[in-house]
């Protein structure tokens, strides 16, 4: 860092550091960063693959919790206040894609049935030690994703392991999704909350949450919620329609995210302009 | 007079206080995995715990007693210059499998500096 002291004029606090010891041996600095990183709940120094997604939900977060308002870049946006009332961690999923090399995309994507979408995510990284307190499931809802005008009704289900076929899915939310036939597109996010128990199961079990979208037209247009890649579409496109798992947790240590500005937002979540 | 002032003008900067300091993540090579902030205002505590402490130094009884026994022993080491009001930050950053976490850590901004 930059000690902003050894700027002031006086010097009174470069006379003060003037006695402080050299810096430190390499392998104690390191012993040092190890503690640190073990204070964050971390085990090591994270090493992340260039270029990796980072969900614009996360980063909408981060930038209204800091209270960086005009860099929200989701009109829509509005902050979770009541998932992160008790939560001081937010951990975000991109489900598990089928890496089958015998598998082409094309042949992937229509091997489920046209109106039932399995997806799954590993939510294994979730320390033992952390409390979910809310979850919610969100899946993008805007541009040729969007369900043409009339109705569709949207089911949610939570199936059994992804080696498991025997189960019969659970029916978590159903839901009929409208728009009005001579709006424009609308971008935005369905998000469906879903209970913490079904979290303690993950990690008592597979360390997986498996879950079935059923989306049933209700009128002649056909429509739907965007879970699958489209032929050709690029990584960076992708991860920002992809649909996103977000867990609410406690690790048990300092405040949760909700207990700052909360003046600054109206009972919807959304920001004071 | 002049010299008493300057006298009572340089005690009072040696004087237990905060100062700044900026951590710029990228200087201890965490930007790779922190994608928010870039850095932060930490700031430091450092200065002197002298007879006698004033009220804002928000010293403890101990640090008091330590403070007037130094003042007639200085064996005893004067009370020590802490943080006594410490704030969280949030921070957005990716963990060992790539996912993108966001977590308020506690006690990672000093607000304030006292005798203890």
């Amino acid at each position: 860092g930059r000690q902003g002291g050894a700027t002031e004029p006086d010097g009174s606090v470069s006379s003060l550091l003037s006695s402080s010891p050299t810096p430190l041996d390499p392998s104690l600095a390191q012993t040092i960063q190890n503690l640190l990183l073990s204070r964050l709940g971390l085990q090591s120094h994270p090493n992340p693959r260039p270029g990796a997604p980072v969900p614009q939900y996360i980063v909408d977060l981060y930038r209204f919790h800091s209270q960086q308002y005009h860099l929200v870049q989701d009109p829509h946006f509005s902050y979770p206040s009541q998932h992160v009332q008790e939560a001081n961690t937010v951990r975000s999923f991109h489900h598990t894609e089928s890496t089958s090399p015998s598998l082409p995309l094309e042949k992937r994507q229509t091997t489920a049935s046209n109106n039932r979408v399995p997806i799954s995510f590993n939510v294994s990284s979730i320390p033992q030690d952390e409390r979910v307190v809310s979850a919610e499931l969100r899946f993008f809802r805007g541009g040729g994703a969007s369900p043409g005008p009339g109705a569709h009704r949207v089911s949610l289900f939570l199936s059994g392991s992804p080696g498991d076929s025997e189960s019969e899915p659970t029916l978590l939310e159903s839901r009929v999704l409208t728009r009005a036939p001579n709006t424009k597109p609308a971008v935005s996010w369905e998000a469906f909350s879903l209970s913490t128990e079904l979290f303690l199961g993950a990690h008592a079990q597979t360390g997986s949450l498996s879950f079935l979208l059923e989306v049933t037209p209700l009128g002649r247009r056909v429509g739907h919620l965007r879970v699958r890649r489209s032929l050709g579409q690029d990584e960076h496109s992708w991860a920002r329609e992809r649909p996103l798992l977000v867990t609410y947790s406690h690790d048990g240590r300092g405040e949760a995210l909700a207990a700052h500005g909360q003046d600054s937002w109206d009972e919807g979540g959304r920001v004071k302009r | 007079n002049g010299g008493r002032a300057a006298k009572l003008k340089r005690l009072s900067r040696t004087r237990c206080r905060r100062h700044p300091l900026y951590v710029d993540f990228k200087d201890v090579g965490w930007n790779k995995w922190i994608v928010a902030p870039s850095g932060y205002d930490a700031f430091f505590c450092l200065g002197e715990c002298r007879f006698p402490l004033a009220d804002h130094m928000n010293s403890s009884s101990h640090a008091m007693v330590q403070t007037l026994v130094n003042s007639v022993n200085g064996a005893v080491p004067r009370a020590c210059c802490v943080p006594t009001a410490l704030s969280p930050i949030a921070m957005l950053y990716l963990d060992p499998q790539d996912r993108v976490v966001l977590k308020n850590y506690q006690d990672m901004v000093v607000e304030g500096c006292g005798c203890r």
